[in-house]
């Protein structure tokens, strides 16, 4: 029994030993949140304390690349940096932070001018940040994916939020669509879907997250690598899926994968805190065992894994537990009724290809 | 012609009070993103570096290299500083990759450079932001060497919600 996900619960479902720490000397992992918020040492020192004793880790970030705000911290940028820490754990850790940006700047810009301008950066990114794409100009989000080509050739992996509004719901007069967000549906980054234990209070299987983000992109078609794993999806679910006319189906379709999302427990101004949820929490999860992954690759002597969803989808979901079950939100109307799309075999738009086991995704990703 | 981002939501979402024009002597911050060069051969390069049965696997590039490849042509970077100093602005920053110049400059002077654009100042949970309230143009002789122009219309997200969010789910 438990009351809530911490670094214990998270280490044992997805097979965890003690002895998964990083050892490497050249790995390190990033955190980046744009929400004006900050992190205290001394909450993620007490969050440590409490619930790291199982592991061997680090109670202190490596760096902190930009301006600490004042006053309270933020639950996200806490929850951000416990939990990569947490499955990332022994692993030098970066926050990406800005809450001293001139007003006339747009903090995501701003970080992503920042990759362009520094040689020496941590191998893996976990980001929090997330515009439905229709309020983004077309010519933005081409340089953005431009930007992240840039990252990935360089062996970044860029893992983005997939969101926490399900399939998002957009209300144009009579007709109603679906609502994806970017830079979750951007061909060229890994995007993190969010899921729930069977049984809240237990370990069991896991089922879809509800608020898991996810969908068809109306702006970026959809990449080679993914084609046939969403075509299978498309074919197998076919019945049931939501009217053709509230989504993209030649779309960049995420989420890739996902990960616990619901009911965590976060130190944030000395207070522990449960009941916080949200792919913003799943995402720095897998990003910690990508973090380990690379370490054991940089140990033998093999390159970082860069951007992962050309190698995933190859893997076919062999390592991960496929989450077959739930759905997520949709648009509230007569017609799908609140409801998005459901988890399937294989692929799907609400877990991708599930969630991570972790000896089984070293083992396929070592080779 | 000569709106980059015609296309792009302008309205400021529901929680930002709008405070006012900006004076127009005020200070701005601007992030110009330079046309860059080679972005097939940039996608190329990633798909061979990510597919695990290329040769090229793991075959990453340098920020040096990354550099080379998508470095901005000498006209673009001549065209868009030539009309940058025609207005005046010449603390620019610019990036390894030199893809990107963040500029300096008043209020006054950027809703020149950008007709169209007009500057205020919104406040949401104490927090401040200067955004621009209409689209802005670019002359004609530099659309074609900008991708956009960052610090007019974007906002920071709002994360606050994430406990509320489920809190609410729970109970409804």
């Amino acid at each position: 029994l438990h009351l809530g996900v911490t670094p214990a619960i998270l280490r044992a479902r997805y097979n965890l030993t003690a002895a998964d720490v990083g050892s490497a000397q050249n790995n390190s992992q990033a955190v980046a949140q744009f929400l004006e918020q900050y992190y205290h040492p001394a909450d993620l020192a007490e969050f440590m304390s409490m619930f790291g004793r199982s592991f061997q880790h680090l109670s202190q970030v490596d760096r902190v690349v930009g301006t600490q705000g004042e006053g309270k911290a933020g639950l996200e940028a806490s929850l951000d940096v416990e939990y990569i820490m947490s499955t990332g754990a022994n692993i030098s850790t970066w926050v990406f932070t800005n809450p001293g940006r001139h007003e006339s700047q747009e903090p995501f810009l701003q970080w992503m001018v920042l990759l362009s301008n520094m040689s020496d950066l941590p191998w893996v990114h976990t980001i929090s940040y997330g515009d439905d794409e229709d309020s983004l100009s077309t010519a933005y989000m081409m340089r953005i994916n431009t930007e992240f080509m840039k990252a990935g050739v360089r062996g970044l992996s860029l893992l983005f939020a997939s969101g926490d509004s399900g399939a998002g719901c957009r209300h144009l007069g009579k007709e109603n669509s679906f609502r994806p967000s970017f830079p979750a549906s951007s061909p060229y980054v890994t995007t993190v879907g969010g899921t729930s234990f069977k049984n809240p209070f237990k370990v069991t299987y896991e089922v879809t997250d509800y608020i898991s983000g996810g969908g068809f992109s109306n702006v970026f078609k959809m990449p080679g690598y993914q084609v046939g794993a969403v075509n299978g999806y498309l074919n197998t679910v076919a019945a049931t899926l939501p009217p053709q006319s509230y989504f993209n189906t030649s779309g960049r379709a995420y989420p890739d994968m996902a990960a616990l999302s619901d009911n965590y427990w976060v130190v944030t101004n000395r207070v522990p805190l449960p009941w916080v949820s949200g792919t913003s929490a799943s995402t720095p999860v897998v990003g910690g065992m990508l973090s380990l992954i690379n370490d054991q690759r940089l140990l033998k002597g093999l390159p970082a894994l860069g951007f992962l969803n050309p190698r995933l989808y190859k893997l076919k979901g062999q390592p991960l537990f496929d989450v077959t079950e739930g759905c997520h939100l949709g648009c509230l109307d007569e017609k799908v009724q609140g409801k998005g799309f459901c988890a399937a075999p294989a692929w799907d738009p609400v877990t991708g290809w599930g969630t991570p086991n972790y000896p089984a995704l070293l083992a396929a990703l070592l080779k | 012609s000569g709106y980059l981002e015609y296309d792009q939501d302008v309205l400021m979402p529901q929680g930002w009070t709008h405070v006012g024009r900006v004076d127009p002597a005020e200070e701005l911050e601007l992030t110009f993103a330079l046309k860059q060069q080679n972005v097939h051969l940039l996608e190329e390069t990633l798909r061979l570096v990510s597919d695990p049965d290329s040769a090229q696997y793991g075959k990453h590039l340098s920020l040096e290299e990354v550099a080379s490849l998508v470095r901005p042509s000498e006209l673009t970077q001549k065209v868009v500083r030539h009309w940058l100093q025609s207005h005046g602005i010449t603390s620019c920053l610019t990036v390894h990759t030199q893809d990107f110049l963040q500029c300096a400059m008043t209020a006054d002077v950027a809703e020149r450079l950008l007709p169209g654009s007009r500057f205020n100042r919104y406040l949401r949970d104490g927090l401040s932001l200067v955004r621009s309230s209409a689209p802005y143009s670019v002359h004609d002789d530099v659309h074609q060497h900008l991708d956009f122009v960052g610090g007019l219309h974007r906002l920071p997200p709002k994360g606050q919600d994430l406990i509320q969010k489920k809190q609410h789910s729970k109970t409804s």
